[in-house]
């Protein structure tokens, strides 16, 4: 029997309309963050070059990483021209799911992420939305592992032989946390 | 992070964000790629970290 010959065909590239309104966020707590300021000044000259208008808080307290969201949502749904997409950075200490805000109060993310989703914010229905979380998950630190095996490697001090524990992995859930899979 | 310099994070992604072209997911895999390279000294240890991305982007996302 004639093995049917399949010829794949390449994907269909389609790209989000990124001709409307770019709009960004940066809520920061740089108490006890040390080096802050730097990371505020690169992600500015970042969103200047993509062209996002931002808008920087610094030292929000855990409420306030929340109405600082909504205000942001009501200037998106209000905005006078279309808004192609949306880009929030969160820079604070946390722990796994939680922001501390500069009044050492906890914030949960998941709360903070509502704010832009589908169903809260109309002007960004199928519209692209980046968040940034700069802030620990938890207590563990990670010395690596180390790669190359029983091959002989060239060490260097600018080649470290060593990547993280968790890397070169792709996770796909059937839907999104706390969801029913069909 | 680093008193003066920030964190390696948020200076690795401006960096490859403002520097190289292509879709954020590619953009996000260089910067993984370049963290997972990079040794941090803690307490005079060498630690390693790198960023975990989930997307549900339904298609491809340029931002320059």
């Amino acid at each position: 029997m004639e093995e049917e010959m399949i010829h794949p065909r390449p994907l269909q590239e389609e790209a989000y309309d990124m001709s409307g309104a770019r709009l960004a966020l940066t809520l920061c707590v740089m108490k006890a963050r040390e080096g802050s300021e730097a990371d505020i000044s690169a992600l500015e000259h970042m969103f200047k070059q993509l062209r996002f208008e931002n808008t920087t808080k610094r030292d929000p307290t855990a409420q306030q990483f929340q109405e600082e969201l909504k205000n942001f949502q009501d200037v998106i749904d209000n905005w006078k021209e279309p808004v192609s997409c949306a880009f929030v950075v969160l820079m604070a200490h946390g722990e796994e799911g939680l922001l501390k805000g500069e009044d050492g109060e906890m914030v949960k993310l998941d709360d903070l992420f509502e704010t832009l989703n589908n169903k809260n914010c109309r002007a960004l229905r199928g519209k692209p939305k980046i968040y940034i979380v700069q802030a620990c998950r938890g207590e563990h630190r990670d010395l690596g592992e180390t790669i190359g095996g029983d091959e002989m490697v060239m060490v260097t001090k600018d080649e470290p032989q060593t990547i993280p524990t968790y890397t070169d992995t792709v996770h796909v859930y059937s839907t999104v946390e706390g969801h029913l899979a069909y | 992070r680093h008193d003066v310099d920030g964190s390696t994070f948020i200076q690795t992604l401006t960096d490859v964000f403002c520097n190289r072209k292509g879709p954020i997911l590619q953009l996000l895999t260089e910067v993984t790629r370049r963290m997972a390279k990079a040794e941090l000294v803690q307490e005079g240890t060498a630690r390693k970290v790198n960023p975990e991305i989930e997307s549900t982007l339904r298609k491809q996302l340029y931002l320059q």
